[in-house]
């Protein structure tokens, strides 16, 4: 559907903002390594989608929130210039719902998307 | 600013590149021109012209809106989520998600537009995605246009400086400087037909 203009969205728009496919993710704040919560196998599949885990460890992905999971959130929080908890804190899961273009940020496993930061970072 | 591994670019000859609409889009003009405004963007600081072409015959881009698995791997996944994706040069690429509800803004500047809904600026998508189908990655400087996330609601189409010194280490600037208003419409055209 195309709005031409604001005024031509109808009021129902409002309430959609929720109901996207990773709302779902909200549930998970607070989770950290050792637990074991329904939904992370689906954040996996996010985190694959979006190049922060490899095919291989998310083909038989589980619900345990492991170390391969914390470093795919430490890299996003990187990335996405967060607090690096490696936890799935409330700014990192306000982040990882907010709808975004469907290229990966990083592509075998390589990321340049803060790459000239880190650069920096490391010469400092 | 980042690159697609390899840095892959558009190859010298290629500065003149027309994009075709998928027939079955059915677009109306004034969404049409929405695209032409996000390619404007781009072409002004850098040596691009970009004409559209009614013909996806021979086309250097070809656009259309999917939904769903559509052929390519990257299934999309109803509103929110994921919008749209574009493929690196040379492919020339750019799917956009039919299940989002799009916002067809009257070509005002960035700015957040409404407080809470699940409504997305076409034109901030759009010129994001040129911004893959000329080569580059995405960016962690939130006011680049190549930062991959946009909330419903907000509209960011002005290139930052991140976008314009990433797009120009590929290929430079723009030749006639300031890509100022005449020569915009100079580089800015239109085919009516399938002249290109």
């Amino acid at each position: 559907k195309f709005y031409t203009n604001v005024s031509s969205i109808p009021p129902l728009q409002f309430l959609n903002a929720t109901q996207n496919a990773w709302e779902t993710f909200s549930k998970l704040a607070g989770c950290h390594i050792g637990e074991k919560i329904d939904g992370l196998s689906k954040l996996k599949r996010y985190f694959h989608r979006f190049g922060y885990i490899s095919a291989a460890a998310v083909d038989n992905c589980t619900d345990d929130f492991d170390d391969v999971l914390q470093s795919a959130i430490d890299t996003y929080q990187k990335n996405f210039n967060l607090k690096v908890t490696g936890k799935l804190d409330s700014s990192t899961l306000r982040q990882i719902v907010k709808p975004r273009c469907g290229n990966p940020d990083m592509i075998d496993g390589v990321s340049e998307m803060n790459g000239g930061r880190k650069l920096r970072t490391t010469e400092r | 600013y980042s690159f697609f591994p390899g840095k892959p670019r558009w190859p010298k000859r290629k500065r003149d590149l027309t994009y075709a609409f998928v027939p079955q889009n059915n677009l109306t003009d004034e969404v049409k021109r929405v695209f032409a405004r996000a390619f404007t963007r781009w072409s002004e600081v850098t040596p691009f012209n970009f004409t559209r072409s009614e013909s996806l015959v021979g086309a250097d881009i070809v656009i259309g809106f999917f939904s769903g698995e559509h052929g390519d791997g990257e299934p999309f996944d109803g509103a929110m989520g994921t919008l749209a994706h574009a493929s690196s040069p040379p492919t020339g690429m750019l799917h956009l998600d039919s299940d989002e509800d799009w916002l067809i803004s009257d070509g005002g500047i960035s700015r957040r537009i409404l407080p809470v809904t699940s409504v997305v600026d076409l034109e901030s998508v759009v010129v994001h995605e040129i911004g893959h189908l000329l080569g580059l990655g995405h960016s962690s400087v939130e006011d680049a246009i190549m930062f991959p996330a946009i909330s419903g609601g907000d509209r960011k189409v002005e290139l930052a400086k991140d976008d314009i010194e990433g797009i120009q280490h590929l290929y430079g600037g723009n030749p006639n400087g300031d890509g100022g208003g005449e020569k915009k419409s100079s580089r800015q055209s239109e085919t009516s037909g399938g002249g290109s």
